[in-house]
């Protein structure tokens, strides 16, 4: 089973989902298909890196208060990886 | 910068653009003059030139569109994302978006439509999103006047090597007047503005931008002062951190603003007169608390003032010349903090590591905190 990035006690539900669109929507996060192979890392949680790095945000995995405060700046529209 | 994958651009320069349709935001002369000017941007700085057309197709077709509208991305409705651009190509690509449920303005209200087409159009030409928080090509929306923009070196570099420099300008020459660039942590002769302690981060100013320090990771977090707070001006003069009442003060001229954690305190700026500083003094150089003696130390000129927070007053005998409370310092500082005891003053590329005795200990250069 893939772990899922670690909740912080504050992550409300919707900050995962908030999360999840805007890494599918900019950071290329793919849902895996066919039989979940067992990862030492969730692909969310390197998306959550992916994006924290390229803001220069601290690197942690987690969706904490900034990173979440990032992702609901107002943007452009073109991911920020190569789709 | 970063360019589309294989640096896809157009194989001319003369392009064409064509509006589509307007936003009821705005009067339509306003976005003609938005849209050409935000063209203009890229033309200033390379051989590109756009012909604009009233039919058939262009190579930049523009439009205003809500939602759903004719490609496979939707918009959002307000805020998020505010509009998008596609790569060079032939059809859909060049062509720019915006999201009519954003308010397009021509000021700072709302989203300014010169500011948002000139990053799109860069998409338009072939520059994906740069990691320099004070590029154009910033994903993330940020507001600065349009009548003072300059395009940022980074974002120049990134045009330039898709295109070369604009013939037109000292024979196409590179610039000898580069863009603005983002102050960069690393570079040994930096000189800060101000700096401050935020609830256990270090907190530096320089220009229109801050850094964040964390005491408990080397990570060092670079952003646009107006990120956080669009109420502040650049170039702060001085900020410190008060333990006695858990605001921060930032000054600039003879203005002080306050903050409460990242929030901004409703009430300000007010004069720095009301702190109970003389009239003379019109200006603050670098501001810190100082824990051992529970005042807050003032530096303007090569003076020191020493304040005492609960009666508003400053203390007697000063002001004192810098270099007789603090030697070795020189005759001005720029930035002052506290941390753990230690006072840090800074001037120029070096940074002067105090004990609470006011000992000197350390010269360091003034990136010290920031991680290089």
């Amino acid at each position: 089973a893939c772990s899922l990035p670690i909740a912080l006690p504050s992550t409300a539900k919707n900050d995962e989902e908030v999360a999840e669109a805007y890494l599918k929507r900019f950071f290329n996060l793919t849902t895996p298909e066919g039989p979940i192979q067992r990862r030492r890392i969730s692909p969310m949680t390197e998306k959550v890196r992916e994006m924290q790095r390229f803001f220069g945000l601290k690197v942690t995995g987690t969706l904490d208060s900034d990173t979440m405060q990032m992702m609901n700046k107002p943007r452009c529209g073109v991911p920020d990886v190569a789709q | 910068y970063s360019t589309f994958q294989g640096n896809i651009k157009w194989p001319k320069t003369s392009l064409t653009y064509r509006i589509e349709n307007y936003t009821p935001d705005m009067a339509v002369q306003d976005v003609d003059r938005a849209l050409e000017r935000a063209l203009q941007v890229w033309a200033k700085v390379t051989p590109l030139r756009f012909t604009r057309i009233y039919s058939g197709t262009a190579d930049i077709m523009i439009s205003f569109g809500a939602g759903v509208h004719g490609d496979y991305y939707p918009f959002d409705g307000p805020d998020g994302t505010l509009a998008h651009a596609f790569a060079p190509s032939e059809g859909i690509g060049g062509d720019a978006h915006f999201d009519e449920d954003e308010t397009f303005t021509s000021g700072s209200m709302g989203y300014n439509l010169f500011l948002v087409a000139a990053h799109e159009f860069g998409h338009s030409l072939g520059l994906s999103h740069s990691t320099d928080p004070g590029a154009l090509m910033f994903p993330v929306y940020s507001y600065v006047d349009p009548d003072t923009f300059s395009l940022p070196q980074d974002d120049i570099k990134g045009i330039q090597f898709l295109y070369g420099p604009n013939p037109d300008v000292d024979g196409g020459n590179p610039d000898p007047n580069p863009g603005p660039t983002t102050p960069n942590a690393c570079d040994p002769r930096l000189s800060l503005d101000a700096a401050t302690t935020l609830r256990g981060e270090k907190i530096l100013f320089k220009g229109s931008f801050f850094w964040r320090s964390f005491s408990q990771s080397s990570q060092v977090e670079q952003h646009r002062i107006k990120y956080f707070w669009p109420e502040l001006p650049d170039n702060i003069d001085a900020a410190y951190e008060s333990l006695e009442s858990d605001r921060v003060y930032l000054f600039k001229g003879n203005q002080v603003w306050a903050l409460f954690g990242y929030d901004i305190v409703q009430g300000y700026p007010k004069s720095i007169t009301t702190l109970g500083l003389p009239r003379s003094v019109t200006k603050i150089d670098a501001a810190v608390y100082d824990e051992q003696s529970r005042k807050a130390l003032f530096f303007t000129g090569n003076q020191i003032y020493s304040y005492d927070e609960a009666t508003r007053k400053v203390d007697q005998g000063f002001p004192k010349s810098i270099k007789d409370v603090f030697p070795g310092i020189g005759n001005k500082v720029d930035a002052a903090l506290q941390d753990r005891g230690f006072t840090y003053l800074f001037n120029g590329q070096y940074m002067m590591e105090y004990s609470y005795t006011r000992r000197a200990l350390r010269v360091l250069y003034t990136n010290y905190f920031l991680g290089c």
